[in-house]
């Protein structure tokens, strides 16, 4: 591997980019998973984490262009030179520049380039690696396309990443694998494709503001919401996912985005059918579904669907119970009951939380099952309930599922 | 009018790996050199620099396994840079 002269990095752990404008060879939502993956690679064998902008300046600005495209690095049309990245630093330092030129796909076929590959490689060069000598290293400068599939980041590129970062700072529970693309619905909250703007260079980079993820025993975290996914326990709050494997003893720290590339932040419930392989998550009036990490085609779709009134914009909270099948949603006092075998809410409902749920005489901000009690969360508390018996057991912090 | 002149395809593979020297091993053409040997010599030497990066036989010459790489689909990073 190599580093540039003077071996320029980022100095904080923290990164941000920006996804300036789309190649119209793929889907946006295709566009946004393979930057998001390639990333991915890199977070997982360093203490990097990315976090995506919207808008404003952001350290990697990532863009498709072709010809001369305002540095001094012009494109070559079709074939050739594919892209080129700047090391870490101000201005136009991270940037990373796609030949719009060329056919970009998300397959590794040999009608065109996949997007994911390339980025890989490219943001590479974003955090501070040259080009490397090693025949199937990532930098090595000439495209060479494979599965990408089982792809794995070769260890030349491990060497070369911690000799700039270091190691993870706990052991990384994703393989540094990327998955197989999956068919991904429209875009939910994508940025419209814009003209790159000429943009004013900065006189020095300010590290953009970027938030920070609440300590794991902060005693006054709260979440968002909660689910379980194929046996693993998510707790979702802004864009930050806390997952908990059965697998790994060590709390995994990742992003929605790093999941699910094009699910805005901030989701306001989320609940598992895991005999459907099925997630659902909920913000304001509309939800969307996902299995693993593909969205399922023709979301999202507002909750009317599932039967609330208009008069609900939002709910707080949803769990499926697996004895019943039947998933309750929370919102504010009170809450329905929905049946998952005939799609549809039950009669005799809404009812009062507190009428069914002793002692929980409040609103729900998250619920869980597992290992067949409720676990209703409220501020930075969570409640144990034995439905079965209505019974309160014990009231816990809310995240002393961490280990604390 | 006449036909096209055939390429000249010797000087055209000479011109393309000139750009590409250029490009990604910072090969420097003098343009007002005299003495053109001295640039025959000096794109030799990054001709055999380029050929050494990827493992090939190091001849200094634009061989067909030379030309071949260098019309590989790439990254537009320089490998060596000063």
């Amino acid at each position: 591997y190599s580093t540039f002269p003077q071996s320029p990095r980022w100095r904080r752990e923290d990164v941000t980019y920006r996804i300036l404008n789309y190649t119209p060879d793929m889907l946006q939502a295709d566009v946004e998973e393979a930057i998001a993956k390639a990333f991915q690679l890199w977070s997982s064998v360093t203490p990097l984490r990315f976090t995506r902008l919207y808008s404003g300046q952001a350290d990697i600005m990532i863009s498709f262009a072709n010809g001369f495209h305002g540095d001094f690095y012009s494109f070559d049309g079709p074939g050739g030179t594919l892209a080129h990245a700047y090391p870490p630093g101000n201005g136009i330092g991270g940037d990373a520049h796609f030949d719009e030129d060329e056919n970009w796909t998300k397959f590794a076929t040999s009608s065109g380039y996949n997007l994911f590959l390339v980025a890989a490689h490219e943001l590479g060069h974003s955090l501070g690696l040259g080009h490397s000598n090693v025949l199937g290293a990532l930098m090595y400068p000439i495209y060479m396309p494979q599965d990408i599939r089982s792809y794995r980041l070769p260890q030349d590129d491990i060497d070369g990443i911690q000799a700039l970062y270091g190691p993870p700072r706990e052991t990384p529970a994703l393989p540094t694998e990327a998955y197989p693309p999956q068919e991904t619905t429209e875009m939910t909250s994508a940025e419209t494709p814009t003209e790159m703007s000429p943009r004013e260079e900065p006189t020095e980079i300010t590290p953009s503001k970027t938030p920070t993820r609440p300590k794991d025993c902060d005693p006054h975290l709260t979440f968002d919401a909660i689910t379980t996914l194929r046996g693993e326990t998510l707790f979702f709050k802004g864009s930050y996912v806390w997952r908990k494997s059965p697998y790994f003893s060590d709390i995994e720290h990742d992003t929605i985005s790093s999941f699910w590339p094009s699910l805005a932040d901030g989701f306001d419930a989320a609940y598992e059918v895991d005999k459907r392989d099925r997630v659902l998550f909920f913000k304001d009036n509309k939800y969307w579904a996902v299995s693993g990490y593909s969205i399922e085609s023709g979301f999202p779709k507002p909750i009317q669907n599932l039967g609330f009134p208009t008069s609900v914009r939002k709910i707080d909270a949803a769990v499926y119970d697996q004895n019943t099948k039947k998933t309750y949603f929370f919102v504010g006092s009170i809450y329905w009951s929905f049946n998952e075998n005939t799609q549809s809410m039950e009669r005799g409902y809404p009812r009062k939380i507190a009428a069914d749920f002793q002692g929980i005489g409040h609103k729900v901000d998250a619920a869980l099952q597992k290992n067949g009690l409720f676990y209703f969360f409220h501020g930075s508390n969570q409640y144990e309930v034995d439905i079965k018996s209505k019974k309160l057991i014990r009231v816990l912090k809310s995240n002393s599922w961490f280990n604390c | 009018c006449a036909f096209p002149e055939v390429p000249d395809k010797e000087n055209e593979d000479m011109q393309f790996a000139k750009k590409y020297l250029e490009n990604f091993y910072d090969f420097k053409e003098e343009k007002n050199s005299l003495f053109k040997s001295k640039n025959l010599n000096h794109m030799t030497d990054k001709i055999r620099e380029m050929q050494s990066f990827f493992g090939l036989e190091v001849t200094g010459n634009l061989d067909r396994k030379t030309m071949d790489m260098m019309k590989q689909p790439r990254c537009g990073i320089p490998d060596v840079r000063s």
